[in-house]
């Protein structure tokens, strides 16, 4: 464990409290992509089926456990208690579009070729674009609350902070995983784009408004 | 990692 990592885990977990937060307290979810959700959950439960096979620390375990819940926790709240505010006509991205190439590359390129190797792979692939369909949701509607934007800015954060990580532990720890490294490379790369707006606008106490 | 190594990243 070095900073850049727990940093990473740190951002990550606050991305997912905001996002719980903001639902539970405005008893609403208008402005969040249900499918982006739902890839997450495929994400989370592809890749901590390891929970079950190996251990790793406490610390590892908790995290994990932290993440399916609070994952199953906002689909819950998003398509059962707070259904009603749910913004379905502007969430429209195709997700299988994401899902099958994911699959197909999964069994294509992996370390191993068993069962849980694939689906850890299927999921780091998976993770890199999840979220692209709440960024699509951002550009059909122009804009994003600033609780929205605190969230999408932890979460591409969690990555990046990854990125550094694993360049730390390849020279520290002479340890590297490049399909992770290449998967977090495009997962951060698809946020510049906000994080730009969000730096640019948001921290200046603006709504988060794309140009018309 | 080499083939079977686990993963210990989240």
């Amino acid at each position: 464990m070095n900073i850049f990592r727990l940093l990473g885990d740190l951002s990550h977990l606050l991305a997912v409290i905001i996002l719980l937060l903001k639902i539970w307290k405005t008893r609403s979810c208008a402005g969040i992509s249900g499918r982006s959700q739902i890839l997450f959950a495929a994400v989370y439960t592809a890749r901590y089926l390891d929970l079950v096979t190996s251990y790793i620390s406490a610390y590892n375990t908790v995290m994990k456990i932290v993440f399916l819940v609070a994952s199953y926790g906002t689909l819950y709240l998003m398509f059962l208690k707070f259904k009603a505010t749910y913004d379905h006509n502007h969430d429209t991205f195709r997700i299988e579009f994401l899902v099958l190439p994911c699959v197909i590359l999964a069994l294509l390129i992996n370390h191993d070729f068993s069962a849980l190797e694939i689906l850890w792979t299927f999921s780091i692939y998976l993770e890199s674009v999840a979220i692209l369909p709440q960024l699509f949701m951002v550009s059909k509607t122009g804009e994003a609350e600033s609780i929205t934007s605190h969230y999408l800015f932890a979460l591409g954060t969690y990555r990046g902070l990854y990125l550094f990580n694993w360049i730390y532990r390849y020279y520290a720890e002479d340890h590297y995983d490049l399909i992770a490294i290449i998967a977090g490379i495009v997962q951060t790369v698809l946020y510049c784009d906000f994080f730009y707006l969000y730096i640019t606008k948001v921290l200046k106490g603006k709504k988060l408004q794309l140009p018309a | 990692p080499e083939t079977g190594e686990e993963h210990d990243e989240l």
